[in-house]
């Protein structure tokens, strides 16, 4: 006989670890420090921050292999009512907006109290003070994970006399230290090198403590949110918008005013062409005519192309700057592509290479994946970049040799990076977006062929 | 100003379909026919019913991509009561049992329901009858998207004169019929070579017709419901367990009663090395003492091995003829291990390997992945199977030449396959699985090897 039950989002992703990258003791302890420290960078350098980020991991346990996780950030803060919700309820975000931004999924940080609360008993900590808030906030909390809310054990407040704002998390974790180590500075390396303006301190479980100086007081422009982009526009969004319009608009001013890129001739055309009435109001269209309008919508061809407002690229020269600086190369060319969209999701490919010089020749290039400024460190082979990578034929590029000293770096920025897992370690194979890895790799190849000609012509010139 | 909201299972699942498997319009199709065919193979061999499975996808738009697909089965059915939350509400599901089933996380078909409402509007139709009704029920629905209900469009019920039983659907869905033909029909076929108790039918879009005849009406015995092993138990779960108690347990009684392999000395064991008297009532233990009983329990080595009666293997017979029907080699060799556990779950490795005859030379062997007798058919290069085979040197098994004609196929059945991600394509690297994959297959190569030395004792000979 079969039985029926319902479960929670938490108690899903409770009993399904693996799902959101706490695969194993080493991985988990990997993914609380890389789940947190992306918090903590959303909540900075998005907002004109320079970003302070402090982590430190402790062994508290010498019998069991229990760590203490904190992290602190100079970062916005979080208004205290919905602390508990922010950190205490899966699937609750205030990043489900079109905008890029390194958090997507309203997981993240949940995942790690779930673990946390599979091996240990202490609750997880906070301490926040919101940005211009003249108090400083605590709590300690668990998730309550068939009811999927918060249970909180502690709350209090003090006076903020210093005006300090951000956050300070404290998480206890069984985990794998030495299993997880090379992995852990691999990603807090592959984020400083990229972000220049922040600064960074972590402290190892072995005592060892690493400073990561800032750079530059030069922040990045800050994606803004944007509407979404037509091209790709599905028949559930459309009703989603519709239902939660605060006016009651007519079809053609919804479509004006709830998209980029449409304006009053091509809601006039999208219209003519689903044959649908402009004076519909919009609450009355029918699933048929929502329908029509959403695969006229998807076949388009005329819409401006996507904005890059909600977009935040690395850029050409930062991409250069740290390929230098890391490898030591002998050259260094960088491609930053126009932007593009899919399923109505602005996206832009960055792409770096570097080659020679420093770094040490293997049959196959390493591969730096970044995806909204994350480094991706799991799960290589299953990336849609290195299908890519995989299927260059890098001779064409003037490559000789069966192992050569080459890095190839990919940075795809989206407001919706396809993720292949809710752990985030690598990029599910999107058509349009592995076009454009193509053609970012290919044109900053071309550089490293010119590159190589030139090297070659004059070390023939040198042999006469 | 961040906008902070919570979203449905059912709004995260529309919003990130790359996380179940609908990447794109072809694997969309693919893991549309894939969820529903697994539905119809659980309610089916696992209640002793010889299964007959009929699909068919039509193409039912000349201008849009659109397909109808239809699923048949004489499975055990559904209960009319239960029918919408089972379409209608994702996290709904009869299988978050301990007990092996190709169904594990209650979103399977919710999936292809969310998918298919977002490129057309024609709502999901069922049709059942549960064995032994004497009336057959009539569906149609759709997922209610941000409350994560279902909405019923149609409800009605006829009698069931012929007393059939079994369960109808019919979902419409835009896909790419020409980019998902290959791995489709590989699915079915690869499903149909392992299940020879099976028949199967199956309508592709061009019309044309496949029927995949039952062999044999030897069912194999079906998994039983277990209760969790000790080992690997975790703080949560045992709440869980407290939580849901149907009688006042002392302590004691909880482990020896909700727990299997743990009789009176092991609990009597276990309670004192946790420092906790065997007669506290098990509700009234407190987070410390649940700690320390885990903590315990993890650690203790003298559990007996867990139950394989929640398992269902394939067995070495059956890999055996199912490789030589397909591949018609030289030498065929298989190998199922003992049943181990990770994380309290139960699981076993069967491994088989195939050389010669009209098996292809190439560089790497044809890996064949299996779990829980479903095929894995995408994501192969990041499946710790992969890896495994990748990492074993054929060379030690007398594989001399580069090219090289071999066959592995890996099953893993466990009451809980920790999949990559939720559309189940390629299995995560845990570390006790990772190991019996590698024993199975090494210890069927070693026949490989005796074969290889023998064929070349006796081409010896010949030259003589
Ligand atoms: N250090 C922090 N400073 C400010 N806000 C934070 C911080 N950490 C978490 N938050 C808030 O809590 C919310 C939930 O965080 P969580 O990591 O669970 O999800 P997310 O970051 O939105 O998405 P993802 O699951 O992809 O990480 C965030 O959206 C953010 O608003
Ligand atoms: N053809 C069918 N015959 C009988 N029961 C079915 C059938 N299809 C679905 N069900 C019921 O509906 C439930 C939900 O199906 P769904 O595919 O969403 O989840 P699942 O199979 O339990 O898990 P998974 O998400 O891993 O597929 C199943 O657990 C099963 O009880
Ligand atoms: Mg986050
Ligand atoms: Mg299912």
């Amino acid at each position: 006989k079969e039985r029926f039950a319902s479960i929670s989002p938490a108690e899903f992703f409770k009993r399904n670890p693996e799902l959101v990258g706490f695969s194993n003791p080493s991985r988990a302890l990997y993914q609380s420090v890389r789940e947190t420290v992306e918090n903590s960078l959303d909540a900075t350098d998005i907002h004109l921050i320079l970003p302070s980020v402090k982590v430190s991991l402790d062994r508290i346990d010498l019998e069991k292999e229990v760590y203490r996780l904190t992290i602190e950030d100079n970062g916005i803060g979080i208004p205290p009512q919905v602390v508990p919700n922010a950190f205490g309820k899966v699937l609750y975000s205030s990043k489900y907006t079109i905008r890029q931004t390194r958090g997507m999924y309203g997981l993240g940080v949940k995942a790690v109290l779930l673990y946390s609360q599979m091996y240990q008993d202490r609750p997880f900590e906070v301490q926040t003070s919101p940005r211009g808030s003249n108090r400083v906030y605590y709590f300690k909390l668990k998730i309550d994970i068939s009811r999927n809310e918060p249970i909180i054990f502690h709350r209090s407040s003090i006076e903020n006399p210093t005006g300090w704002h951000g956050t300070i998390i404290t998480v206890y974790l069984v985990g794998d230290w030495l299993r997880s180590k090379q992995k852990i500075y691999e990603y807090i390396k592959r984020t400083y090198i990229l972000s220049p303006y922040a600064e960074f301190t972590f402290r190892d479980p072995e005592g060892n403590i690493t400073y990561y100086p800032r750079v530059t007081n030069k922040l990045p422009r800050p994606p803004e949110e944007v509407k979404p982009h037509p091209y790709g526009v599905d028949i559930e969004l459309l009703k989603y918008l519709i239902a939660t319009l605060r006016y009651q608009y007519d079809v053609r001013s919804f479509l004006i005013n709830e998209f980029q890129s449409i304006g009053e001739i091509t809601a006039e055309e999208i219209l003519k062409q689903a044959g649908v009435s402009s004076s519909t109001p919009a609450s009355k269209l029918t699933d048929d005519q929502i329908s029509k309008l959403v695969e006229v919508m998807k076949k388009y061809e005329k819409f401006r192309p996507p904005s890059a407002d909600a977009l935040s690229t690395l850029g050409e020269e930062l991409i250069t700057i740290g390929l230098n600086k890391v490898f030591s190369p002998d050259m260094v060319s960088a491609e930053t592509r126009k932007p593009k969209a899919y399923q109505g999701h602005p996206f832009i490919v960055e792409a770096g290479i570097a080659y020679g010089g420093a770094i040490p020749p293997s049959e196959f290039p390493i591969v730096l994946r970044y995806a909204n400024k994350i480094p991706l460190v799991y799960d290589e082979k299953s990336d849609v970049i290195w299908k890519v990578v995989e299927e260059i034929d890098w001779r064409r590029y003037g490559i000789e040799e069966n192992q050569f000293p080459l890095v190839v770096l990919v940075h795809l920025c989206s407001t919706k990076v396809p993720y292949k897992s809710a752990g985030k370690e690598s990029i599910a194979d999107v058509e349009e977006i592995e076009k454009e890895i193509k053609f970012a790799i290919m044109s900053a190849a071309r550089q490293l062929r010119l590159f190589l000609l030139e090297r070659k012509k004059q070390e023939d010139e040198r042999k006469r």
